[in-house]
């Protein structure tokens, strides 16, 4: 697919002249910590030859990851103080769609299944998951008459490197498309968790989804937008924690924390204490 | 004695060539004391723009001046600022008088295009002096 071919020509040139790519250098992916290392900003300062050819993203993936952006920094590029989240890095990955089984009788509603492969070359060592999101847009902006209750069916493919070959059992999600839907985010960490955190460079699912409009039919051929050529193939989004020396690491301050797990506080809360009061009732 | 006090008291507190704020500017803050300077650049201009989409520009200033002799009170300087400033003065001025260098930073977020096509938002940290002090 156009990622992974780019990255054969990249590492091609990477074969020719060993300096020529220098990224790799700076996320080592044999996990050792090389914490003298420059953070790729400054990696290409060093390096007099002009860029990298790099191939161009999807305009509506760049979109969002721009809205994002306006989201968690200011103009000058200041991480907001403001953020109630402890990921200091977000990826998003384009899907190489391997191949659509197309049904010969195409019925609105049903979508044919997707093989969808993910290359995380990118993804460091040092950058924990902290959660992944499947990403679906549309190719136009469209309005639906009325909402429309979707379910999708995702399997994960077992990774090349495992020695099990056999798909796993699918797991479904179950969301409504709203009157003006932009984006549809489809929660997947418990799936992904494990192949992330075991380093794995390629991610390959299978998609399906089978949608019905409230009088829970399939949706007539005229509410347009269930035809499958309007549906993007899905980005995959990467929340992380960079854990290494020049990534930002933001300090929360303890008033600042929404959920009580990342706020250790040295005091039980009001119900833990009236836990702990009961549970000393009843034992004596 | 009152005379004197008298006529003192007629003449002008001060010369007439004196101005206040040259005073201030010679000696409670003298000129090109060690402080914050901006520098703002584009990526544009260092052609990284093709993979550098956010921010547009970025001012990663940066610590410039003299460093005076009191340096504790303004700067936090450790006591070994001024001993060393006192070796330049007294001892051997091969050895240098104090820098001025950033003491403090901020972090700076980059949304980045990766060779493969991909798209990271990143948070790095001390890339934007803050703040400045003697060492």
């Amino acid at each position: 697919c156009q990622a992974s071919r780019g990255e054969a020509q990249i590492a091609a040139s990477a074969e020719l002249e060993p300096e020529a790519e220098p990224w790799s250098l700076l996320h080592p992916l044999d996990g050792r910590d090389r914490s003298g290392l420059l953070p790729p900003l400054f990696k290409i300062l060093s390096d007099e030859r002009e860029g990298i050819p790099r191939l161009q993203p999807d305009t509506r993936a760049l979109r969002y990851m721009k809205r994002l952006y306006k989201a968690y920094a200011t103009k000058e590029g200041i991480p907001k103080s403001n953020r109630s989240h402890l990921y200091n890095t977000v990826r998003l990955f384009t899907s190489c769609v391997q191949h659509k089984q197309v049904p010969v009788d195409q019925v609105p509603g049903i979508f044919p299944s997707l093989d969808l492969l993910f290359n995380l070359d990118r993804v460091s060592v040092l950058e924990h998951l902290l959660k992944s999101i499947l990403l679906y847009t549309f190719k136009d902006s469209i309005s639906f008459p009325s909402a429309v209750k979707c379910e999708c069916d995702l399997v994960i493919k077992e990774p090349k490197s495992s020695s099990e070959a056999f798909p796993r059992a699918p797991n479904s999600f179950t969301f409504e498309f709203r009157k003006k839907h932009k984006w549809i985010e489809l929660d997947v960490t418990t799936l992904l968790q494990p192949l992330v955190a075991s380093n794995e460079r390629s991610i390959h699912m299978s998609v399906n989804f089978t949608c019905v409009n409230d009088q829970l039919q399939p949706p007539s051929a005229q509410e347009s937008p269930f035809n499958m050529s309007l549906l993007v193939p899905p980005s995959l989004l990467l929340y992380l924690n960079d854990t290494s020396a020049q990534a930002y690491h933001y300090k929360r301050r303890p008033s600042q924390s929404p959920d009580h797990k990342a706020h250790l506080s040295p005091y039980p809360t009001g119900q833990e204490a009236a836990q702990g009061r009961r549970s000393l009732r009843h034992r004596r | 004695g009152q005379e004197i006090v008298s006529s003192e008291l007629k003449k002008p507190l001060v010369p007439p060539s004196f101005n206040l704020s040259e005073y201030f500017k010679r000696f409670l803050f003298p000129q090109n004391e060690c402080e914050l300077h901006d520098f703002r650049l584009s990526f544009s201009q260092l052609k990284w723009d093709n993979w550098i989409v956010a921010p547009h520009r970025y001012n990663p200033r940066y610590c410039k001046g003299d460093c005076p002799r009191a340096v504790g009170h303004r700067y936090g300087s450790p006591v070994h600022t001024m001993v060393q400033n006192i070796i330049y003065e007294k001892l051997d001025s091969s050895v240098p008088r104090p820098s001025c260098v950033p003491a403090k930073y901020s972090p700076l977020s980059v949304l980045t295009i990766e060779p493969d096509g991909s798209i990271a938002y990143k948070e790095y940290e001390d890339m934007i002096a803050t703040k400045c002090t003697c060492r």
